[in-house]
């Protein structure tokens, strides 16, 4: 499904090159569940990014379900995230001005959804991680768990062939960790392909397979027995 | 040094109030080291916030170092906040148009430093951190856990009497969490009062008393062994 083959991401910043991400090739077949560790720096998010279609290489090819993606004009890469991934970012991206609901809505409004079934969707995936009592707060109007799980929402409201999540329980306390992390596991055995980047290991511990990076490279790559 | 007597945090949206923080009274003595756990939404940030002199409560009392903080006004507060506590945010709160090193001087501004000595001080609390290499790169061109890195370099250089850190292991890998670790306690041993929110029982286990939030409340509150 996702195919990385010599993947690049260069910064250049002053008089010098930051390389993100410093030659990456990986396969990911459908219905995997990835988990992806590493330091602080190491281009998780980079790779997250790239792979999400929110960024382009500086060099290498990237192909999801066949299509060469790196070549793809940004109409034609925002519409393959809209209806193809779910990206809950390492910090949330929420819009301050709508409340849960409305962000949640956002995905479906780009698929072009009707009115009033949008907001019935948006409200069952709100009420799916526990904050059907929140839809009207805004983003500034929640803590910062709270935050995270409406981000969590929007990514799965389109029911997405993929989801990326970048850190989905760095603000989220163990019981509501469980909680995410068993409902990824049922999205899992649906047929959703996860790539979960986290800095736990007993998060870690729920992907059959576990891809650390260092220095923009892939440093070790090896299945793993689920949880 | 911080004594709190039924502290309470409301806020009215539409019709109904959603009670923050429902009675909290508790003290924290100079030189603690004190970590604070509690479910998503349980009060944790906005007990944060109120000691950290950055939101007035609906009612009850707080006292930092014997001077009543409830009903000082704007300035008080602010002149409080920059010489006595250094606060790192759940969600960072850095300036996109600084740059590491300029996020970081901030609070020497307000504290009046000059300016070659500003910039000294901030290049050594962002080394301090593992981040020499990065004082020029804005917060949208730093990783999740360097932007952290960077909002506790900025707690930490006005060497505040109080530190108050809201999950500031959230977007680090192990070792650097680690290491921040061992920089706190070296901090609390030359006299550092120390309050972090944290949801991952290891990094609780560096402090030597345990507050359990629950429903806006404290539901347990007591002495640990320190690690
Ligand atoms: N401005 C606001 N208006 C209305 N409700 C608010 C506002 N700010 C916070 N809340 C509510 O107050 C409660 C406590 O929030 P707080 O941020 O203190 O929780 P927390 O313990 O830090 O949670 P987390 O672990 O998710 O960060 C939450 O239920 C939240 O929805
Ligand atoms: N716009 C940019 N300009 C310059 N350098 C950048 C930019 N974005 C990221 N970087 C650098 O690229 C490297 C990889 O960043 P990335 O965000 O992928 O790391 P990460 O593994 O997600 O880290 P973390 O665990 O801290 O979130 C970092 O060293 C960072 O400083
Ligand atoms: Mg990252
Ligand atoms: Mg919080």
């Amino acid at each position: 499904l996702i195919e990385l083959d010599n993947l690049t991401r260069f910064y250049r910043l002053g008089g010098e090159t930051v390389k993100a991400l410093d030659g990456v090739s990986l396969a990911i077949d459908a219905g995997e569940f990835v988990a992806v560790m590493g330091p602080s720096g190491s281009g998780k998010s980079t790779f997250m990014n790239l792979v999400g279609c929110l960024d382009r290489p500086t060099s290498g090819a990237y192909s999801l379900d066949r299509q060469e993606m790196s070549r793809r004009n940004a109409d034609e890469l925002a519409y393959v995230r809209c209806h193809q991934i779910g990206f809950v970012f390492q910090q949330f991206n929420l819009l301050d001005r709508l409340d849960a609901l409305g962000n949640v809505e956002m995905p479906l409004i780009y698929a072009g959804v009707e009115r009033r079934l949008r907001r019935d969707r948006a409200a069952a995936a709100l009420t799916r991680v526990g904050l059907g009592d929140r839809l009207h707060h805004r983003p500034t109007e929640l803590s910062g768990g709270q935050q995270q799980r409406v981000a969590i929402a929007r990514a799965l409201v389109n029911a997405p062939k993929v989801l990326l999540a970048d850190e989905p329980t760095g603000a989220l306390d163990s019981r509501t960790s469980l909680e995410l992390m068993a409902l990824l596991q049922s999205l899992n055995r649906e047929g959703t392909t996860i790539i979960i980047v986290t800095h736990e290991a007993d998060i870690a511990t729920y992907a059959a397979r576990l891809i650390r990076f260092l220095d923009g490279k892939v440093m070790s790559d090896a299945n793993q027995r689920m949880v």
